[in-house]
């Protein structure tokens, strides 16, 4: 049976957003996508 | 990552802040679980350890990498973050694990295409040589939860990765659960032998019958076959796929009278936990009226022979089809699991069949939506399917929605219905967290990548027309007939259009013999939802209400302790904050500064009283000495 369209909600919004989509969307710049660094630059 | 000092202990103490999204604390809790199947990684609250991990609502899902010995570790489990598979990826970082394309032969399996790379972005494609990381020897891994997907950091529509071997292109990125390559690694880096609550896993491949024993006290055996001619016609393992191979069970009723019974033992298990899940599939080509009764076998001492206590009777079986079963056992002392068949009243030409048996320390799925003839459905057109109803077990009655509309993903919704329960229960609809789970088949529960998504209902949560989402059904909802003619109502449904891509889908063992299998569980989080120190298990009403009262400083956390709120400070290598509120800061140096401070102190004070006493005394001894004197010339005045 076809749901009414307007019948589900989508968390996801239609797009398989992967773990680095998801934070460029939220314009962080973390190293490799995901990393967290020290100021130093090494890892933290 | 190479160093030794990188690596956590085996059991991780952690944190989940009060930040955190609902959904995501128990997603967390989900992944633990599956770290702990399959190694021998444990979490605990943290109880005050040096180092721990607290898991935060951040902006977006990130770690650092390794044991970073800062005391207070942090991990961001963000908005949309909350995916299971997310949760193991971030943890393996944590754990010590680079991205899967930084390793140093990467150039061998990939190829990356830098001009399809954002300008910028280049630094997220970097390779570790050998000195700084370790692939342990474990070959190149496309289906690692750790690798890029394809379009990372595309800038444009073409892959910004390419898989030397073009089948891996649509494979790497998977977000469903580890790999074994992943696994493998994470057992060689932490040294894992076993795993915490794995216990037994049989397809009946080998002759020993992974040490399964007949019993004695029964009147026939079970017998390890390939085909029975009444079916099936082949092992569920198999499928009939491989030559000589795929074995099972079988129970034969059709030579037997009513009343027989057969008796299959598994070896002598060990449980840690106190509970267990066993699963296993079971075929029926037999009467309809054979049954298969599950017991355990308990050795406690005095009882040689083990106590026998029946845990579920399996009646009215389908006929002609292999069909999952799950029972939930609680057992704490060593012990067997017994299989029993029993010849039912009227004719047999066939019998039981039990394969592909699988134990573990685990919570069992509340339910299994087991759809057949999978294949035609996926490939009609415009076709969507709703399960049938079920209850939670607080009583709120749901369905499932699966959407199959779209010729690339594959959505999956929870819906709550209307139910025999409504009335008694509370309404919007608090803090139940829906679990939906596709099934890889794969007959040993170690191998198998579970595709899983959660959601949780949230009272609070309005819909665009500014009614409660989660209130009744037959309020919000709108009304539906089921197949016998009953009527309902059904809730807006909440999930989501990706659930599984078609082409993964069709991938490993989802789709098996053309059934699929959606487990499905729906439990009540509310517990998770405003103490950071989420103890495991529940924590009861008590410790929510005397931790309501107390606020710890300086990020302290509230625990009970014998009925009685203590805040737990947090330390590090050497500082520490300590007061019944965490209020006052420590250090090894203040110590030292302190001892030194005390030791000075003490020493001048004894040498003043020192120099004191001696001063007095020599002017003590002075004055009598001069008093002596005077007194001798008076005594020689009068004698002269």
């Amino acid at each position: 049976l076809p749901a009414p369209e307007k019948f589900v909600k989508d968390i996801d919004g239609g797009i398989d957003q992967d773990i680095f989509d998801i934070n460029q969307g939220l314009g962080l710049d973390l190293f490799e996508g995901d990393i967290k660094l020290e100021a130093n630059g090494k890892n933290s | 990552i190479i160093g030794d000092h990188k690596r956590w202990p085996h059991t991780i103490p952690y944190v989940l802040e009060d930040s955190l999204e609902m959904n995501a604390k128990g997603v967390i809790l989900n992944a633990f679980e599956r770290y702990r199947l399959k190694t021998c990684i444990d979490f605990k609250p943290w109880s005050g350890e040096a180092n721990y991990i607290s898991v935060f609502k951040g902006s977006g899902c990130w770690s650092s990498v390794g044991n970073i010995h800062a005391g207070k570790q942090e991990l961001s489990i963000g908005t949309n973050c909350d995916r299971i598979a997310t949760v193991q990826h971030e943890f393996l970082h944590a754990l010590g694990f680079w991205h899967e394309q930084s390793r140093a032969d990467r150039d061998d399996y990939v190829i990356i295409v830098w001009d399809r790379i954002q300008p910028g972005k280049e630094h997220n494609f970097n390779i570790y040589n050998d000195s700084v990381s370790d692939s342990l020897n474990v070959p190149y891994d496309y289906t690692s939860v750790m690798h890029y997907s394809k379009t990372a950091f595309q800038n444009g529509t073409e892959s910004t990765i390419v898989t030397r071997i073009s089948e891996f292109e649509d494979v790497i990125g998977q977000r469903m659960d580890f790999s074994d390559y992943d696994l493998l690694k994470l057992n060689q880096l932490y040294n894992c032998t076993s795993s915490l609550s794995f216990m037994d896993s049989c397809d009946f491949e080998l002759e020993n019958i992974c040490g399964m024993i007949q019993s004695s006290g029964d009147s026939a055996d079970w017998q390890r076959v390939s085909q029975v001619l009444s079916g099936p016609e082949s092992d569920h393992s198999k499928m009939g796929q491989c030559k000589d191979s795929g074995f099972f069970m079988h129970f034969n009723t059709s030579i037997l009278n009513e009343g027989a019974t057969a008796m299959l033992e598994s070896r002598l298990l060990y449980p840690k936990r106190g509970f267990q899940c066993l699963e296993f599939y079971l075929y029926n080509s037999g009467s309809g009226n054979d049954q298969l009764n599950i017991y355990t076998r308990e050795y406690t001492t005095g009882q040689q022979g083990g106590v026998l206590t029946l845990q579920r009777q399996i009646k009215e079986v389908p006929i002609g089809s292999w069909q999952l079963h799950y029972v939930t056992l609680q057992v704490t002392k060593k012990f067997r699991v017994v299989f029993e068949g029993l010849r039912g009243p009227g004719t047999s030409s066939g019998g039981l069949s039990i394969d592909d048996i699988n134990l573990s320390e685990t919570r069992c799925p509340h339910h299994i939506w087991h759809i057949q003839n999978f294949t035609q459905i996926l490939g009609g057109q415009d076709t969507s399917v709703y399960s049938p109803p079920f209850y939670s077990s607080k009583g709120y009655a749901f369905q499932i929605y699966m959407d199959l509309r779209s010729s690339t993903n594959v959505g999956i919704y929870f819906h709550l219905i209307s139910g025999a329960n409504d009335d008694q229960l509370q309404w919007p609809c608090p803090w139940q967290q829906a679990t939906m789970t596709l099934l890889d088949q794969n007959p040993d529960i170690r191998q198998r990548m579970f595709n899983q998504r959660s959601i949780t209902t949230d009272p609070t949560m309005t819909s665009d027309n500014g009614s409660y989402f989660w209130d009744r059904p037959s309020k919000v909802g709108v009304t539906d007939v089921f197949p016998n003619g009953t009527q309902f109502s059904r809730g807006i449904g909440y999930g989501t259009t990706v659930f599984i891509t078609r082409e993964r889908l069709k991938s490993r063992e989802f789709i098996k013999g053309d059934d699929i299998y959606i487990l499905l569980t729906v439990e009540d989080i509310s517990h998770l939802n405003s103490t950071s120190a989420v103890p495991d298990p529940v924590p009861t009403l008590a410790v929510h209400n005397a931790c309501s009262e107390v606020v710890c400083q300086n990020g302290g956390i509230c625990v009970v302790q014998d009925g009685r709120a203590e805040c737990k400070c947090p330390a590090g290598e050497d500082w520490w904050y300590m007061g019944k509120r965490c209020e006052k800061r420590g250090s090894t140096r203040d110590t030292v500064i302190i001892a030194v401070s005390s030791t000075v102190t003490v020493f001048a004070v004894m040498l003043i009283i020192t120099l004191v006493s001696v001063y007095c005394t020599r002017r003590k001894y002075r004055k009598k000495a001069r008093a002596n004197t005077a007194a001798m010339t008076l005594e020689n005045q009068h004698a002269f």
